[in-house]
């Protein structure tokens, strides 16, 4: 299993809809200041960690919703969708593809509340399903796997204890 | 349950020695269990000797020093639970060339097992890489562009590039 | 006593404008009082539009603006509390290479005034100062090598260089 | 008035005594991880500012001294002075040259704690002496003009009325 693309719809600074094909081995990604890139990191997190405590940069889910500039006005909702290669059925969905979806969309009844959807292959589903996806795909977002700008040292920054309890998780 | 914690505490102390070492050129490293009897009740402690150097605590590590544990800790943790993708946004910032050059060369390596995705402004980590994508701001707006070349990483980034 | 204060901050506000809008490339900034007619019972907003972009909260800044709009923060600073000795520890850590230039050319004009000491990993930075020293560590201790040409520091970086 | 030269000895990582002249204009300092770069930061700190917080990398005074590697036992004491060029005669000083040292030394009768002494050109001196030094010369540890590493954007971070203090206490 592995992930083919991400695709993003007014998702933070990307407004018009953008896929990203993901390959094989190591990819490498780079711009200028304030230019996207940890907005993508932020995109992949708010799909594979609905409940994460990581999403530090939005105080509120509507933080990352597509704000508007000179030209275009503040979009209403936002789509983030990680489409994976299932061919060797580790995610127990019979398909060679399995995309998962999440989008936000600001209530129309109550401005400050925004409603999250939940996306699998296309079909309604829920945020236990999609949690129950990674998990058997041995993708969360609190893993060792992503390392947010800024958190590298984290790592080494925990309490002996707490190291201990991740060890013990993993056993 | 202890049998099982210690089986993957070994493996996991293995490996970070075994990569501590090779990272930081001739360094040493090892967990210490604050109650080894009953590992459960207790804590664990991560020791490193930096060549040359005494035994410090954590704490007392230069910048560039922490990130190069923080990443031999992270990779020694993969092979006992691994991940078919990682995403490491400048995990390159604290470390000299010589230090951002030993990581990416073994984010290279260990991406034959996993994918990953590596964001960074260095280009001594950049050419490690398989594929490139650059992200550029164009009307207030994130842009991608497709595969780049390294040796075109300049022009964009003078070009639009100053995106701030 | 509050005119003394209004007459400072509004100095200091002019000046981050001005500093603001030449290290971001035609940003805007400026400052705002929580309570303008009693400003020394209420608190100060820093705010900042990059170009391009829509006025937004500090925290959702990048990284790279964050270290940006500290800097322009700093400088405007400097003229109202003008200190004889600055000492800046790897402030470009987050800058790509367009602003780590922009903000060394910025330490460079304002070491006219005052001495400026700057720690830095990045030649893009170092080749804007006026003396160059390397630090290295040798049988687990520092040594200062004197004055060092940039061209120099690749080599003693690869020598004794990989100090961790 | 600038400061000419910055003397350590046994100071963290620099167990010989070392004298680094520093010039006017922009200098700057460069060299591999871990080779003892913000360790002459600290010794900066470690004179400018007896009280500060910013030192934050020893938890006790007695970290800071050499402890020792291969071929030298640890240290029982270190020392830091700055040398001022004072010809302006900005510190109410009067001579040409003001130089400020710190010595900290662990005590014989109790390992455990360290005594600190202070010398302002040679002559015992007190850490408030020390201080309404350090205030004439507008030099603090905790002013804008000195940034740790890491810390650069710990100074838009402060709350907004830390924000208005810090500039009411320029005025
Ligand atoms: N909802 C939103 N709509 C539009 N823009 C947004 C939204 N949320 C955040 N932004 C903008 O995204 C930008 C930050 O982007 P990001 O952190 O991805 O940059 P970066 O490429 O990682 O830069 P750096 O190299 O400095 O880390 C900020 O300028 C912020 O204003
Ligand atoms: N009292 C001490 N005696 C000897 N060595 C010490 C002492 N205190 C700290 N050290 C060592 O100093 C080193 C850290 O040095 P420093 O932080 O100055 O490195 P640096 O050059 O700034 O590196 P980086 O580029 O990674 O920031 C650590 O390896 C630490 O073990
Ligand atoms: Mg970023
Ligand atoms: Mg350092």
């Amino acid at each position: 299993m592995h992930l083919k693309e991400i695709q993003m719809e007014n998702f933070k600074t990307f407004r018009k809809k953008v896929v990203i094909p993901i390959y094989e081995g190591f990819t490498g990604v780079t711009g200028p200041n304030g230019s996207g890139k940890s907005n993508v990191a932020d995109a992949v997190l708010f799909v594979l960690g609905p409940r994460s405590s990581k999403m530090v940069r939005a105080k509120r889910l509507e933080d990352l919703i597509f704000h508007g500039n000179d030209k275009f006005k503040p979009a209403n909702e936002c789509k983030v969708t990680l489409v994976f290669d299932n061919t060797d059925r580790t995610i127990p969905i019979d398909s060679d593809h399995v995309s998962l979806k999440r989008v936000i969309r600001r209530s129309t009844s109550d401005p400050n509340n925004t409603l999250s959807y939940f996306y699998v292959n296309g079909r309604v589903s829920s945020q236990n399903q999609f949690e129950s996806i990674l998990t058997h795909a041995h993708l969360s977002a609190e893993g060792y796997n992503i390392v947010l700008q800024g958190h590298i040292s984290e790592f080494i920054n925990k309490t002996p204890v707490r190291i201990r309890e991740e060890i013990d998780e993993i056993a | 349950r202890k049998e099982e914690f210690m089986h993957v505490y070994e493996g996991i102390d293995r490996n970070f020695k075994e990569i501590y070492q090779k990272v930081s050129g001739g360094g040493e490293a090892f967990f210490e269990l604050e109650r080894p009897d009953d590992p459960l009740s207790g804590g664990l402690h991560i020791h490193v000797r930096p060549p040359g150097k005494k035994m410090t605590r954590l704490n007392a590590l230069s910048g560039g020093e922490k990130s190069l544990t923080s990443m031999a800790f992270i990779f020694s943790v993969q092979s006992w639970d691994p991940s078919p993708f990682y995403l490491l946004d400048e995990v390159d910032q604290n470390l000299d060339a010589i230090n951002a050059e030993i990581i990416a060369k073994l984010v290279r390596e260990n991406s034959k097992y996993a994918q990953f995705v590596m964001i960074s402004l260095r280009k001594i980590s950049l050419k490690e890489a398989h594929h490139l994508y650059g992200v550029t701001l164009q009307k207030g707006e994130s842009v991608i562009l497709g595969r780049v070349e390294l040796k075109d990483v300049d022009s964009y980034e003078k070009g639009d590039g100053s995106a701030m």
